[in-house]
């Protein structure tokens, strides 16, 4: 099936999100 | 006739979900954090009572929210660890996940812990090692004159995930060329 991949630079992008405070 | 309502304690475990607008991870994971009391046995059972659940995510940013607020491994002192398993497998040999396993491990001067834990962790949620369900989860142990990462997977006996994980290990983790890295099923381990 399909998975669910991100790479380093997008997960670190997603850091400064204010979701992720 | 009055009923009576049973709540087994698999329904009463909370699940993480991802909230809207998060982006959804392939697995939901837990940390968990141990420390080891100086001068103590090492039993499974004492084992087991030093491990504590910090909790789970289901998401890219709950991952954040958990990880930003944690201490980085390299600013631990004594002999503490940080897991990084996914929700429902325990850290330990035992659970049934782990049983048949083994795990990579990366033996780190002082001083590079924290940055190749973040590298691993950050490669672990993203799918980056491509062993479809074969991982279980991470490991950071913070020792005396060392620091240790391990991998864990689910069949130490699969040579072909084994030598992806390896070379996927390699990539991320941007290590020195003369790191050494050491593959250890667990039933070896508990010998």
């Amino acid at each position: 099936g399909t998975r669910i991949i991100y790479d380093r630079k997008f997960l670190l992008e997603c850091r400064s999100s204010p979701l992720a405070r | 006739a009055k009923k009576k309502v049973c709540v087994s304690p698999k329904y009463n475990a909370t699940i993480a979900v991802p909230g809207v607008g998060e982006h959804p991870l392939q697995y939901n994971y837990s940390f968990w954090y141990s420390r080891r009391t100086p001068g103590r046995p090492a039993s499974t059972q004492s084992y087991e009572s030093n491990i504590k659940q910090i909790g789970s995510f289901a998401s890219v940013e709950q991952f954040w929210r958990f990880y930003s607020h944690m201490i980085r491994p390299g600013d631990l002192t004594g002999h503490s660890d940080f897991h990084l398993f996914k929700e429902g497998i325990k850290p330990m040999w035992e659970d049934d996940a782990n049983k048949l396993g083994g795990k990579w491990i990366i033996r780190l001067r002082k001083g590079l812990a924290s940055r190749c834990w973040e590298n691993l962790i950050l490669a672990m949620l993203g799918e980056q090692f491509m062993v479809g369900g074969e991982i279980c989860g991470a490991v950071v142990s913070v020792r005396f004159q060392e620091d240790i990462i391990s991998i864990w997977n689910k069949t130490a006996s699969d040579q072909a995930t084994i030598t992806r994980i390896r070379d996927t290990l390699r990539r991320v983790l941007n290590l020195p060329p003369n790191t050494i890295m050491e593959y250890k099923t667990h039933t070896d381990s508990i010998k």
